[in-house]
């Protein structure tokens, strides 16, 4: 696992986060609901809680989903490549590609979903991102939520090992280290 | 667009997934040092997007030729990313480098903890 440089996590005063989502993306419940579980893969783990807000401006998290150009210097380019970035702590900043074709599936195993496609498993992404608004960088462990690249079609939800002592390096587990050692996070 | 079950997915769709920009890097196999290739500056854009090239160097500096900055580019994402180190455009990096991924940088101001549980292995294995 890595960080990012000078190693920034969100303050021991804000350990309970809230995030709100762009209004301008119309999002239906179901696929607020993808990121809700997304969240709730790290709560699991660490002693931070994820609330919804209805209010971007008072939300720690703030998400969206733009095209091409969206003006924070990192242009998206279309379907495939990039899929998303986000931000360190505590900034909260969590955009996602416009341009992509999102699979919202509920499977809550890793697994090969379908043969190649262009249509990326949104909760894989989005449990990586939130790994990035916490302070994670990126993993060379190819099992790893942290690891850069996922083909479309693939679909990694759950932590491993690697992901979970990363994140414990920066806030502890909070308790749960019973819950994740029997999560059984893949290996 | 939202699919809210593999099922939904149109089968054309399945069929001829999207091609990606980055699908036109796959002409640059088997290149390395020396030579000059059209698309090489795109794919130092693509490094440097991604921390490997350092972005002081503007892309509209970016040339086709295969110099050293883009061995030591693609010598440190084989690193990263579990490949033999060859520093060439070999079939397994180029496979990788065409993957959809994150936005994020895997290296930022030219260090990269990425592979740092590797490096640290090995220091162990190399102690004992």
């Amino acid at each position: 696992y890595s960080f990012f440089p000078g190693k920034p996590r969100w303050p021991k005063r804000n350990r309970d986060l809230s995030y709100a989502f762009v209004p301008r993306n119309n999002l239906t419940e179901e696929v607020k609901q993808v990121f809700a579980r997304a969240f709730t893969r790290w709560s699991d783990v660490t002693p931070l809680n994820f609330t919804r807000s209805e209010s971007v401006f008072k939300a720690d998290i703030v998400i969206g989903f733009f095209s091409g150009d969206h003006g924070d210097g990192e242009p998206f380019d279309g379907p495939m490549g990039t899929l998303a970035h986000a931000s360190s702590p505590p900034t909260g900043m969590f955009h996602l590609d416009g341009d992509e074709d999102w699979l919202i599936s509920g499977d809550e195993t890793n697994r090969r979903i379908m043969p190649v496609t262009s249509v990326v498993d949104l909760e894989s992404v989005a449990v990586h991102e939130i790994g990035h608004l916490l302070g994670l960088g990126h993993s060379s462990v190819e099992d790893a939520i942290m690891y850069p690249a996922i083909s479309g079609g693939d679909r990694k939800v759950e932590l491993a090992k690697d992901d979970i002592e990363g994140i414990q390096y920066l806030y502890g587990d909070g308790g749960s280290s019973r819950r994740s050692e029997t999560s059984g996070g893949a290996e | 667009t939202f699919y809210t079950n593999v099922s939904s997915i149109p089968t054309l769709h399945l069929l001829n997934a999207t091609r990606s920009a980055w699908e036109t890097f796959e002409k640059l196999a088997g290149c390395h040092v020396g030579d000059k290739a059209d698309g090489l500056s795109k794919l130092k854009q693509y490094f440097s997007r991604f921390g490997y090239i350092s972005s002081s160097s503007s892309a509209a500096n970016f040339t086709d030729d295969f110099d050293d900055v883009l061995k030591s580019a693609i010598s440190a994402y084989q690193k990263n990313f579990n490949l033999k180190a060859t520093g060439k455009l070999d079939a397994p990096t180029l496979r990788q480098i065409v993957r959809p991924r994150c936005g994020n940088p895997d290296m930022v101001d030219g260090a990269s903890e990425m592979n740092a549980g590797r490096k640290l292995l090995r220091t162990v294995a190399a102690a004992r």
